[in-house]
């Protein structure tokens, strides 16, 4: 089931923001690539990339909230997470989604596509965990 | 004077959410 209340969006999704590959290399949160997070993955130790797919979008408790339903990895898991709906995920081939790309791009400058049902988007997992 | 700031760098996967899938064994 969901959690109570959704999580606030973090700074870093404001267009500029410094990150940090595994390897050390500086980019942009707007110019990350897929290949990017899964070449971190390769190099961590701990975490591995897992495909989640969207399965379901419902509105959410508060009316900025949706509660997005996940199968994610190859055993499908079903997950649920709430969030606000300006929460970009970033979705493979594709890059930033959200469930409302307006306002992504409106608090934080970040170019958004909008996240559908059968978007796959990156998660992690912890390597090891079966 | 305005001192430089250090511009604060967030990992990777910090960007990335977190979703464990429930163990099945």
């Amino acid at each position: 089931s969901a959690s109570s209340s959704p999580v606030a969006l973090p700074p870093f999704f404001m267009r500029g923001s410094i990150i940090q590959l595994a390897d050390g290399e500086l980019k942009r949160v707007e110019d990350l690539k897929t290949e990017d997070f899964i070449q971190s993955a390769e190099i961590s130790s701990e975490l591995k990339i897992d495909s989640s797919t969207v399965e379901r979008i419902d509105s959410g408790q508060s009316p900025n909230a949706v509660v997005i339903q996940f199968s994610v990895g190859e055993l499908k898991a079903q997950v649920c997470v709430e969030v606000l709906v300006e929460y970009p995920f970033f979705v493979f081939g594709q890059g930033w989604s959200s469930c409302c790309p307006d306002r992504t791009t409106q608090l934080f400058e970040l170019s958004c596509a909008k996240l559908c049902v059968g978007d796959v988007c990156v998660s992690l997992t912890l390597r090891g965990m079966r | 004077n305005v001192e430089p700031r250090s511009v604060p760098v967030f990992p990777w996967h910090s960007l990335v959410p977190f979703l464990a899938p429930t163990q099945s064994d």
